[in-house]
Formats: C-alpha cells, sequence, structure tokens
C-alpha cells in the first residue's frame, strides 16, 4: 500500500 | 495604491480557472518583482504558485507590498464576467477590504467594474528553494492532460518512470494496468509539439491522479508543460503564462509501504 506524503515532508514554513 | 492593467485580461481568467478548485482561499501578494500567490491545497499534499511580472502588464502600479486574501471561486465568479479579449484592471487601496476588477472591451464601448470584498487568510508561506532535478520532461501540454485523463479511469495513482528509453506514465487497478511511453521528439515541425527529456539519472514516483488532473486545467495557459522530478521530493509541474511568468504545481509523492 502506500502513503500519501504531505509537503511538510519537504519544505518548511517561512 | 494598487492598480495593474492586463492587456491579455483572458490570461488572468485562465489563471483562476486552473486554481480554483485546488485552492479555496489565498493571499495574492504584490511587491514590485510582481503579482504573485503561493497556497497549499487544505491537504498539503500540492502548491501552487503563480508569478505574473510586473514587466508583463501594461500599466503596473505598486506603491507598497500588498497582501491581499482573496476566495479564489468568488474571483473566478468575477473574472468570468470579463470578455476573452477584455483588458482587465486590478485595483485596491492601501489597506481597503476591497479589491476592484475593471474590464474594458477593446474597442472601449464597454466598461464594468466589478468589486469583491478581501478576507483575512493565515498565510502559510513554505520555503522552497531552487533543486536540481535528477530529470525535467517537457512535452505537449495537452499530451500530457490526455495522458492523465486517461490513466484516471484505470487507477489512483500514476508511476512517473524517466530512463534513457522515454518518460513511462503507469497505473494499475482492479481492471487491469496501463503503460503510457513517451519517448524524445524534437524533429516536430512546431516546437511546442516537441517532447524534450533531459535526465541526469533515472527516476520513478508515484503521484495521486487526482491532483495531477487538477493541474491540467491549466493546459489553456501553454502548449507546453515541463514536468521536474527527483526523488525524495516533490513533482514540479510548471505551465508558462504567455511571456510574463509561470503557474507551477507542486505534488508531494506517494510512498510504497
Amino acid at each position: 500500500h502506500e502513503t500519501q506524503l504531505r509537503l511538510e515532508a519537504f519544505y518548511t514554513f517561512n | 495604491m494598487l492598480e495593474l492593467r492586463l492587456v491579455q485580461g483572458s490570461l488572468l481568467k485562465k489563471v483562476l480557472e486552473s486554481v480554483k478548485d485546488l485552492v479555496n482561499d489565498a493571499n495574492f501578494d504584490c511587491s514590485a518583482t510582481g503579482f504573485s500567490l503561493q497556497a497549499m491545497d487544505s491537504s498539503h499534499v500540492a502548491l501552487v504558485a503563480l508569478l505574473l511580472r510586473s514587466e508583463g502588464f501594461e500599466h503596473y502600479r505598486c506603491d507598497r507590498n500588498l497582501s491581499m486574501g482573496m476566495n479564489l471561486n468568488n474571483m473566478a465568479k468575477m473574472l468570468k464576467c470579463a470578455g476573452n479579449d477584455d483588458i482587465v484592471t486590478i485595483k485596491a487601496d492601501d489597506g481597503g477590504d476591497t479589491v476592484t476588477f475593471m474590464f474594458e472591451s477593446p474597442t472601449q464601448d464597454k466598461i464594468a467594474d466589478f468589486e469583491m470584498k478581501l478576507m483575512d487568510i493565515d498565510s502559510e508561506h513554505l520555503g522552497i528553494p531552487e533543486a536540481e532535478f535528477q530529470a525535467i520532461v517537457r512535452m505537449p501540454s495537452a499530451e500530457f492532460a490526455r495522458i492523465c485523463k486517461d490513466l484516471s479511469s484505470i487507477g489512483d495513482t500514476v508511476v512517473i518512470s524517466v530512463t534513457k528509453e522515454g518518460v513511462k506514465f503507469s497505473t494499475r487497478g482492479d481492471i487491469g494496468t496501463a503503460n503510457i511511453v513517451c519517448r524524445q521528439n524534437t524533429t516536430v515541425d512546431k516546437p511546442e509539439d516537441a517532447t524534450v527529456i533531459e535526465m541526469q539519472e533515472p527516476v520513478s514516483l508515484t503521484f495521486a491522479l487526482r491532483y495531477m488532473n487538477s493541474f491540467t486545467k491549466a493546459t489553456p495557459l501553454s502548449n507546453q508543460v515541463t514536468i521536474s522530478l527527483s526523488s525524495e521530493l516533490p513533482v514540479v509541474v510548471e505551465y508558462k503564462v504567455a511571456e510574463m511568468g509561470y503557474i507551477r504545481f507542486y505534488l508531494a509523492p506517494k510512498l510504497e509501504e
């Protein structure tokens, strides 16, 4: 099965 | 005081049509650089980044940096009232709580203004560093849209793999599997029909087709789309907006458990 990653896993909030 | 006059008003109509289903509310930021937006979808899986550079406007006045919170569906409703050949002017006062869209017909015989209420939005800006991508695919945008639409009738996810053979789009579902391979093709009559694959190393990533299909609503903006891929990074799907900027969609991958 696949897990959907969120963008926060790659980028940080400014 | 902000006053932005865009002769090709249809560009703004197309931009709104391409983002309104992905993002509900967003802050449009106006600065000397241009008119921009960065917003995530509610599940924080996809992000849209828009830039319309100030040089692309016939008249661009932005006395100080301004952030305007707008409901994109409402903005799209107002822009739908502009004719495709209309000149669109966006006006706002510093500290005001409304924005005005003015539509002028090319012959100046009809002038309309629509005033929309602004809203306060907590902006969540992500810092997106410039990245080196393992593979960059440039292809006709209509072809990419067709592939995403076709595959979504078979499965929910697409595996995009770039090798020296080309770029492969694959899906699987209850009824079976599908694979579509596009090879590099630069021997075309029109440059917009070309498929160009720049590969540093092979890469393969899995994405939700629902989001990819949503991104393809930007197809009317540009004949070509650029898909930038790196393992361990969200994909970037970019459409140029005439000569004045871009709309980029970022989508976080799915991971095999």
